[in-house]
Order: C-alpha cells, then structure tokens, then sequence
C-alpha cells in the first residue's frame, strides 16, 4: 500500500498505526474501485416477445438475483470493506442493494435516450414496460435520473465513486452503535466515506472546472443520491407487491434481500 | 442472510 506521507515524516507514521499506512491516496483509490467493477452480464434466455407480466418480471428477477451475487463480490474489492464489521458488511449491502442495481442500469442506459439497458441482450424501450403493473413509474424515474447524469456528463470515475457513497453511506442514520467493536467499524467507515468523497473531490478536480464549478458538481452528482434512494425505494414495494402478488417467484439471493428489506421497513 | 452470509465470508476468487 502507498505510503500518504513522503518518506521524511515516516518515524511519525509509526505513531499512527496501520490506518495512516494504510491511507491511499485518492488516485490509488480510484484504481482500486474501477478494478473492482464486475463484469458486464448477459442474460442468455430467448425471451419470447411480447412480454407477457410475467415473463417480464421473471427476466428482470433473474437478472437481479446474477448482478447481486457480482455486487457481494466487488463490496468486498472496494478498499476497506471488508475491514467493517461482519454485521455493518451485511446491513450496508442490505440496505442499498437496488439503489446499487439501478446506478448500474442508469450507467448503462446513460447512452441510450429512451432505453433501459438492462443488459446487452436485455433492451426495453419505455413503452414495453406498460405490461407490468405499476412498472412505468419507476421506469420513468429510471430514465429521468439517467437522462440527468447524460446532461452532466457522467465519467465512469465518478460513477463509480458514486456507486461506492451509495454502499458506504446506506445505513449512515440507523441504529446508533452500541458496543466497541460497532464503534470502531461505524469509526471505519466513516473514514472510508471519507476516502470515496476524496476520490470523488479528485476526480472532479481533474476536469478544467473552476473551483466554484467543481463545488456545484459535487453538488449535483451527490443530489442525485436522493433520487436513486426513492427509485429504490419504489422499486422494493413494487417488486413485495409482484411477489405477494404471485406474479413472480422471488427465490434464493434475491428473496433474502428482499425480505430483510420489507421486514427492515415493516 | 445464509446466501448473503456465505458470498460475504467466502474467499473471492
């Protein structure tokens, strides 16, 4: 790991313990994140066209249930993460699992104005969402927030910044910690937030604006946080509904992150 | 969380 500080100060770094070691700098950070993006998935089915409700919400399931197993595995790449405590490792993913799949199928659909890129093999327009109920409104909300990250001009470095915010800060204001060790792992990841937001402040810095403009892109970038939040908060009722509903078997990984999600709401 | 529990503790490859 690179030393923060030049190697004059190293005496002084002894005094600081593994964490000032240990402190990347936010270009190492950067590096770290983006190699930890997963892979792109391809859904390989031969949907039968049109879409029946059914048929729809079974794809986009499946789906899910493949990018949440890749999810678990890039949480663990980002620098950090799995330092946190096993308990914080588990709420945090719990919490923002779908605000995470959705910056991801914003991410991808970010060129393509009017298309939700589900996958490269899964592309639906607008308007083929209008066979499942209740689905158009949270479609829209998609491609509202993406259409938004289009006029900002969205980089990848900075998506995946904000991708790791999204992880790091979903269970910011729950239960307050308690014991030692969820003091320390709450004190963890605060610092580790804070290493995000640094690598995000760099990755803007790196971009010609002026310093009043780089301020207001922060801004803008971290607004969008909220947005995603109710999108993903509208998109977990719709989802309990469609399974309460038995219009789609929800099983395995997806079921047990879905279920802490209703029992954590109920 | 077993599935989630599992993925989490299991040595990535």
């Amino acid at each position: 790991l690179h030393l923060e500080a030049p190697l004059s100060s190293l005496p002084s770094l002894r005094q600081h313990g593994r964490e000032r070691r240990s402190a990347m700098t936010p270009e190492q950070f950067i590096c770290h994140i983006m190699e930890a993006e997963p892979p792109e998935i391809y859904l390989m089915e031969d949907m039968k066209k049109p879409f029946t409700e059914s048929s729809m919400m079974m794809t986009l399931t499946h789906l899910a249930d493949k990018e949440l197993v890749l999810m678990i595995s890039w949480a663990k790449k980002i620098p950090g993460f799995v330092d946190l405590s096993l308990a914080d490792q588990i709420h945090l993913l719990k919490c923002c699992w779908l605000e995470i799949l959705m910056l991801g199928l914003m991410w991808r659909s970010v060129d393509h104005p009017g298309k939700l890129i589900f996958s490269p093999d899964f592309k639906l327009n607008r308007d083929e969402g209008l066979c499942v109920e209740g689905i158009m409104e949270i479609f829209d909300m998609l491609l509202a927030a993406t259409s938004r990250f289009r006029e900002l001009k969205l980089q990848r470095e900075e998506y995946v910044c904000l991708k790791a915010m999204i992880l790091l800060n979903s269970n910011m204001c729950t239960s307050s910690p308690e014991t030692a060790e969820e003091v320390e792992s709450r004190n963890k990841l605060l610092r580790l937030l804070d290493s995000v937001i640094d690598a995000l402040v760099w990755v803007i810095s790196k971009m010609g604006l002026s310093s009043q403009q780089q301020t207001l892109r922060l801004g803008h970038l971290t607004m969008l946080l909220s947005h995603i939040r109710h999108v993903s908060n509208k998109g977990m009722d719709h989802l309990s509904t469609m399974k309460r509903k038995n219009v789609v078997l929800v099983y395995d990984l997806l079921l047990e992150m879905l279920d802490t999600n209703t029992s954590g709401s109920s | 969380h077993t599935k989630l529990l599992q993925l989490l503790t299991t040595k990535s490859e």
